[in-house]
């Protein structure tokens, strides 16, 4: 695996939304993966709440411990610590939003357990 | 320049099961 965050988190990334509309990664808002996700055939927001963030034995990297949707499937991702995810109402938040700073120039908070952050899951298929 | 898709941006985690 790569120790680099893929390019599309970099500040300034040009990102398109369901609509066609594009927008700079730094400006998404909530309302934004929402209404995307609305209009997406196959694709819907979740709530994944952050339960625990454990150290890695990988460097540089953290183990985070999500409880998804509604069901509250508890799902466990390593990701390293400057990884963002996208927290409702907030934004962009990191274990290490200095690095994450440092690396991408895109401003983020900290997250903390008790963060609720988006993710995707499929829309249940018939 | 590149346009990268708005899902690319969140974490696709478990799916959940439609009741």
């Amino acid at each position: 695996p790569s120790s680099a965050l893929p390019p599309y988190f970099m500040k300034g990334s040009i990102i398109q939304l369901a609509d066609g509309e594009l927008k700079r990664v730094e400006d998404l808002r909530t309302e934004d993966f929402l209404q995307s996700a609305e209009v997406s055939t196959e694709l819907k927001i979740d709530s994944s709440t952050v339960e625990r963030i454990d150290s890695s034995r990988t460097p540089d990297a953290v183990i985070i411990q999500f409880s998804v949707g509604e069901h509250k499937a508890q799902v466990c991702v390593e990701v390293l610590v400057e990884y963002p995810f996208f927290v409702f109402g907030q934004g962009w938040s990191s274990c290490c939003p200095d690095r994450t700073t440092q690396l991408l120039a895109l401003s983020c908070a900290k997250l903390s357990v008790g963060d609720v952050c988006i993710s995707l899951t499929l829309k249940s298929l018939r | 320049v590149p346009v990268f898709p708005w899902h690319s941006l969140v974490p696709f985690l478990a799916p959940t099961q439609s009741d």
